[in-house]
């Protein structure tokens, strides 16, 4: 089932919607309470941000990324057990291969999606699957080269949370 | 037994 807030619209619509300027930091923190204390969310939520990953809304697929990075964090084994499946790393390959999603991809949303991996590869090298996407994405050339992290993503997870502006 | 299956289920799309 959709994860609710109280008004009845889906807190992961709130999360990411791209009607705001800026990423709503409360929101997601709702957002992940809500899928730590849904049973189904840590099996569902993965779908749910993979589809407004997809989004050709620009806006809408960089605030899922962050939400899905988020997650990872703060939601625990069996959110990142999925993530780190092929099933759901096949989503973010086809917003990156031209094959698939990739020609109508905006640069920086690609981008994102290469630095949120490859930082997976970073954090969590026992995630065999997630290592060998990447690699894969780089042989194929799809991944020219190793993005550098930002300095917030320097520190392994779990990473504190942002303060809303 | 579920979770073997899916796991031999879980393949790397073609890029």
């Amino acid at each position: 089932g959709r994860l609710k807030g109280k008004s009845g619209r889906g807190l992961g619509d709130k999360a990411t919607d791209p009607s705001m300027s800026e990423q709503d930091w409360s929101a997601i923190q709702n957002f992940c309470d809500q899928v730590n204390t849904d049973p189904n969310g840590p099996t569902h939520t993965p779908w749910l941000l993979a589809h407004k990953i997809q989004s050709p809304q620009e806006k809408e697929a960089l605030y899922a990324l962050t939400v899905l990075e988020m997650c990872v964090n703060h939601c625990g084994e069996k959110f990142h057990s999925e993530v780190a499946k092929f099933r759901f790393l096949n989503e973010l390959i086809k917003v990156l291969s031209p094959k698939y999603l990739g020609s109508w991809t905006t640069e920086k949303v690609k981008g994102r999606i290469i630095e949120i991996l490859y930082s997976w590869t970073v954090w969590f090298p026992e995630d065999i699957k997630i290592r060998d996407a990447y690699q894969m994405l780089k042989k194929q050339g799809i991944i020219k080269q190793d993005p550098k992290l930002p300095v917030d993503k320097i520190l392994p997870p779990p990473s504190p949370w942002p303060k809303s502006s | 037994l579920g979770e073997e299956s899916e796991e031999r289920d879980d393949h790397l799309l073609p890029m």
